[in-house]
């Protein structure tokens, strides 16, 4: 049975994308057969692979009865790596989304359907707690939470982890934190740092794992590609992700 | 009659909650009365000034009918400056509040009901086109739209601009673009001029202001503070939010 990853934060652009591509490349790589799922009414994952959002059938088309939940997922280049894209979906239609992907056990449902043929799920969500979020708490095993070593990041994680908690308690208990994974680090600047000390000394669950703030993810989006999909040696933030990987699938082991 | 501008953007972490209270104070200093409400479910504006989710009554408790529009605005320690914070809210409720205050003409009997006593009303919006957006812009005479000048922030901008479109085509006649503001601009680095020529060249309303990166704002926010109350001299970005002031001002002059 797959295991299933929510990846999310309360705060926006805090690299809940970035992370959920690359780590699903990375995953890949180990040799995990990894089903990506985009839950952004903006379509992010889409987006930061340069797809256009008028191309792919996804879970808007599934959630509407228009698809079947194995017609909507597609290969990528990298074999066992599949993408369930947010479909065809018009801007004015996203609180109808919103609402339609929350509905009472929709989400299980679609991915239910397709966990057979996959080792690993994740969700990429849109910033926040609201409905795609919750949709998503509610049809998974692990929560991964993005914290970006800013103060006001770090000032909305408890919220987040109130929610984790009522989730676990209500509908969904087996939700478990898998970590909160600091990115955007930069240990030689005062601000970052100081939030990094108020993780550790503050909060449980803190990842070993970090990704920096590299200028090689600005040059990943503006090429539509993952990091290690860059022409030339694998870069050192690459390498990140494949200590993630590892330090991810040793805490799903020990689950 | 209070001119109402919503600060939006479909991308989350670009800046909308630092423009938002930054702005309010420039505005306030140049001697408009100013009402800034904190639509986003998780009290950026709070945050941004370090006060817990436990303080103030606001929005929420006007919206669930506890307490009256007048009672829930607070002044500031800036003469001219109010806020109407986001209230108290479990974040297990975010998707009632988000239907709540996108019920049909709720958000713009609040603010009807206060602005009379105010010049400008600035929304500050979380990410995305969900419920609190489209409350806002149904209930706004300008969308200043926030551009982080980053690729992935610029391929979302066109799905936001459609909703503008259709938010005035439907509900809103009177809806305008205030503009498109550039955020986190360094024009020394490739991607970031980049994306700056794509405005340029491929978008209308683009204003002449530009907020630069710059670490003074992650010493304000982790203060809690605007940039203009740090102490010391006006550092050059709070001068920024002046003439950003100035271009808002000129623009709704000739609205
Ligand atoms: N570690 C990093 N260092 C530098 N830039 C980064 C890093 N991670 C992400 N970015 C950049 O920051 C921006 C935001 O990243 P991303 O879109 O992954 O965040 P997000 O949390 O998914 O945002 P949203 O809330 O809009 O969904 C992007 O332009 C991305 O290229
Ligand atoms: N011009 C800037 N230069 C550098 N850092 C900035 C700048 N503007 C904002 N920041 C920092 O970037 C982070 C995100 O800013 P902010 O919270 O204002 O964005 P937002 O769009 O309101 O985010 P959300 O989508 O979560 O509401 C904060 O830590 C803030 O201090
Ligand atoms: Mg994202
Ligand atoms: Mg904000």
């Amino acid at each position: 049975m797959a295991q299933r990853i929510c990846i999310t934060s309360q705060k926006g652009g805090v690299g809940k994308t970035t992370v959920a591509l690359n780590l699903a490349v990375a995953l890949c790589e180990r040799g995990k057969r990894v089903l990506l799922v985009d839950l952004d009414p903006q379509g992010g994952v889409g987006l930061a692979l340069a797809r256009g959002d008028t191309a792919l059938i996804g879970l808007t088309e599934v959630l509407t009865g228009r698809a079947r939940p194995e017609d909507a997922v597609m290969a990528t280049r990298l074999e066992g790596l599949s993408l369930l894209p947010r479909g065809r979906l018009d801007p004015m239609d996203v609180p109808h989304y919103e609402q339609a992907v929350f509905a009472a056990g929709a989400l299980a449902k679609v991915i239910g359907a397709l966990q057979s043929k996959f080792d690993l799920v994740l969700y990429d969500t849109p910033a926040g707690l609201g409905m795609p979020t919750r949709a998503a708490l509610s049809a998974s095993d692990w929560a991964l939470v993005i914290v970006q070593t800013e103060a006001l990041a770090l000032r909305s994680l408890s919220q987040l982890l109130r929610v984790l908690e009522q989730v676990r308690a209500t509908v969904n208990p087996g939700l478990k934190l898998l970590g909160l994974l600091p990115t955007m680090v930069e240990l030689r600047k005062e601000p970052s740092r100081e939030v990094m000390e108020e993780l550790w000394g503050g909060f449980a669950g803190v990842m070993e794992s970090t990704v920096p703030r590299a200028e090689v993810f600005a040059a990943a989006s503006s090429r539509g590609v993952p990091v290690a999909f860059l022409e030339g040696p694998l870069s050192p933030e690459a390498r990140r992700f494949e200590s993630l990987a590892v330090e991810v699938e040793t805490t799903l082991n020990q689950g």
